[in-house]
């Protein structure tokens, strides 16, 4: 997180720190999956076909509960029962992020408490948390200022309108066959260093949902040029609910 | 003289006959016939010389040593004593003829040919049973109690009770092995109510099926020896039960109505050597035997259609009360019947009922519950209340809601008579410390 402010012990108790191929985050959902981006799991250019799904589950580290790295890796990992990718996520299409979205389901439920507490999902019909504007906090134990950041960080950026993404990425993208897809949103600021870096992919965009008083999940971050250089790119998680609902409900 | 072989029937001849008999002839016949007949005789043919008082010729009839006369004289002769038709019959078995002729049988110095005469004899049963048949007074049948003739002979019989002795004509009480074994019936001593016999040692036995009981009822009179001063040291009437004395009896009052609750029972009638009552008379019936009223142990114990009195193979059913449960030991029973016994006893005791207890109420995950009354009160119509670990999780429950009863079935229960607990689930975006922005 390029930009943020350290979290208090239970501001984003959804946060989880996942280790599989790196660092990256995830979001508690309910009291045993963690909403996660498929590209953590399995990088561009590492086919499944190298290691198989299973086995990455029995390798992956889930850690809940606390902002301090160090903290989290003496409270214990939560071992991981099965992997969900999506089956748009193309790991083979370098710069093609779409369906970049992963649940894993933990093998023991976790008991909640004030530092560990899931994260809500959007209600379909809202769709006003990706206008233009719209404010959203994302945490992470991403990269801060070249260092992976050992405490959890997070910093609020702005939803920005599709066309003003588009653009920006026509104007940045060069050679480069990026794709931005209906699937994906974009928050951040053009020229305020305040952005997503690596490290944080996994963590989950959240804004609060007035109306309920409850804080959503409306995005994963997924993927952006540099960071804090222009705006990040998000899964949209609205598009995936009945992805997530029939994987999370069928258990 | 000679003998007549012993025959059924046969004929006496004069000397002679048909021809004239001899003047100065003594003729004599034994008539026998087998024991158990009489002698009958008829002259078929009758001729002697008539005289007076039969003087001179003369058949002379005895029997049974005694004289059955002195026949002569022809058919329709003046003087003399012609037998005629006539039967002679002996009381025994013999019968004996004597036949004299004197010198001669001229008739003013005409001899006169008298040709004698023709008897036939036959043998007739003899009654002997009938008293005036008897040839003596000690040959006269001693039947004590019952005589039977039959051609040729007779024979003895006894009254009931008694039994024909070896001599065949004595008759003596028998009482030594009396068995009952009607549903009801009378006994009583012998020659009731005449004086019973001296000697006796009666035993009479009432058997009846299992689970009958035998009661007994004394007719009057009642009338056993007895002493003043020493109880029935005379005669005695016991009755037992299972071969145990339940009673000794003497006297001139008759016993009350004994219920012997057996169905077997002995009545021993023991008599000396005198005494000159008229004995007893029992009237025994039988009933079904009868068990204890059943009474419940406890207050939660329901008999099903409570009868007022219970007899053999009937039977009760054994309930509880609403949230009580049927136990017998630290065993719970599903029912209860119990069925009267034949020998008067329930074939299993009364259970006892305690509250019905539902145990630990399950535990809810992520949550908790707490007893609305009485802490730790697993019994029937205890209520608890279950809560989830808020503000991290909430209660989703079934229609019935979040409170549980213990029911009479022994599990908690919700409102709507459902046993699954309630359920915690996630409270999702409700950090308990949101970030705050506080400067603008």
């Amino acid at each position: 997180i390029l930009g943020g402010k350290s979290a208090g012990r239970g501001n984003f108790p959804w946060q989880a720190l996942t280790t599989i191929h790196g660092r990256g985050g995830g979001a508690l959902l309910g009291d045993r999956w963690i909403l996660t981006a498929a590209h953590i799991i399995i990088p561009k250019g590492q086919g499944e076909n190298e290691v198989g799904l299973d086995q990455l589950a029995e390798d992956a580290n889930v850690f809940l509960g606390h902002t301090s790295v160090e903290e989290l890796h003496k409270m214990g990992n939560h071992p991981v029962r099965r992997i969900f990718i999506h089956p748009d996520y193309n790991p083979e299409d370098e710069y093609n992020f779409n369906g970049d979205i992963a649940l894993l389901e933990l093998k023991y439920p976790v008991t909640l408490g004030p530092t560990v507490l899931p994260i809500c999902l959007p209600d379909t019909s809202n769709t006003t948390f990706y206008e233009d504007g719209h404010i959203g906090y994302v945490s992470g134990f991403g990269v801060e200022k070249n260092f992976l950041s050992n405490d959890l960080k997070y910093v609020s950026l702005p939803a920005v309108a599709r066309e003003k993404c588009q653009s920006w990425l026509d104007s940045k993208r060069g050679d480069i066959p990026i794709v931005f897809s209906e699937n994906m949103f974009c928050a951040g600021f053009l020229t305020v260093k305040q952005d997503t870096c690596q490290g944080d992919s996994g963590s989950v965009f959240t804004v609060l949902d007035t109306q309920s008083g409850r804080w959503v999940a409306t995005g994963i971050v997924s993927w952006g040029i540099g960071c804090a250089e222009g705006y990040g790119f998000y899964t949209k998680v609205l598009n995936y609910l009945d992805w997530i609902k029939g994987i999370v409900r069928e258990d | 003289s000679s003998p007549v072989p012993s025959r059924l029937f046969g004929e006496i001849r004069s000397p002679g006959y048909p021809k004239p008999y001899p003047n100065n002839n003594i003729s004599t016949w034994d008539i026998r016939v087998p024991k158990g007949y009489v002698v009958k005789l008829t002259f078929r043919y009758f001729d002697l010389e008539p005289s007076e008082s039969c003087f001179y010729d003369y058949v002379k009839i005895k029997a049974d040593k005694k004289n059955l006369g002195r026949y002569c004289g022809q058919l329709g002769s003046t003087t003399g004593n012609h037998p005629g038709r006539k039967e002679f019959v002996s009381k025994g078995n013999r019968m004996h003829l004597a036949f004299h002729s004197d010198f001669s049988n001229d008739d003013n110095g005409t001899v006169i040919p008298y040709r004698g005469f023709l008897a036939y004899y036959q043998a007739v049963d003899l009654d002997e049973c009938d008293p005036n048949n008897a040839a003596e007074e000690d040959e006269r049948p001693q039947c004590q109690h019952f005589c039977h003739n039959y051609v040729g002979g007779y024979f003895c019989s006894c009254r009931t009770g008694y039994q024909l002795q070896s001599d065949h004509h004595s008759c003596k009480v028998e009482c030594s092995s009396e068995l009952y074994t009607e549903a009801s019936g009378y006994l009583s001593s012998p020659e009731y109510p005449q004086p019973y016999p001296e000697d006796l040692q009666c035993n009479y036995s009432i058997r009846l099926p299992k689970g009958l009981s035998i009661v007994l009822s004394f007719l009057e009179p009642f009338e056993i020896d007895d002493h003043q001063q020493v109880y029935c040291p005379y005669d005695q009437l016991k009755i037992q039960a299972r071969g145990r004395t339940i009673g000794e009896f003497c006297g001139k009052k008759s016993p009350d109505s004994i219920e012997t609750n057996s169905n077997e029972v002995d009545i021993l009638f023991l008599t000396d050597e005198s005494g000159f009552s008229r004995g007893w008379k029992i009237h025994y019936t039988s009933e079904k035997i009868k068990c204890p009223q059943p009474v419940p142990r406890d207050q939660f114990t329901i008999i099903r259609d409570l009868q007022p009195v219970y007899e053999f193979q009937d039977y009760f059913i054994a309930s509880c009360k609403t949230g009580y449960k049927l136990m017998e030991g630290n065993q719970t029973l599903l029912s209860f019947t119990a069925v009267c016994q034949a020998d008067g006893t329930w074939h299993q005791s009364m259970p006892h009922c305690e509250i019905v207890n539902c145990g630990n109420p399950a535990d809810l995950t992520n949550g908790a519950f707490s007893y609305t009354n009485k802490p730790a009160d697993n019994t029937y119509q205890s209520v608890i209340t279950y809560r989830c670990n808020e503000p991290y999780y909430h209660i989703v429950t079934g229609a019935g809601g979040d409170r549980f009863t213990c029911s009479p079935e022994g599990t908690w229960m919700d409102g709507n008579g459902q046993v699954k607990i309630p359920a915690c689930l996630p409270v999702c975006g409700k950090p308990v410390n949101p970030v705050i922005s506080v400067q603008r």
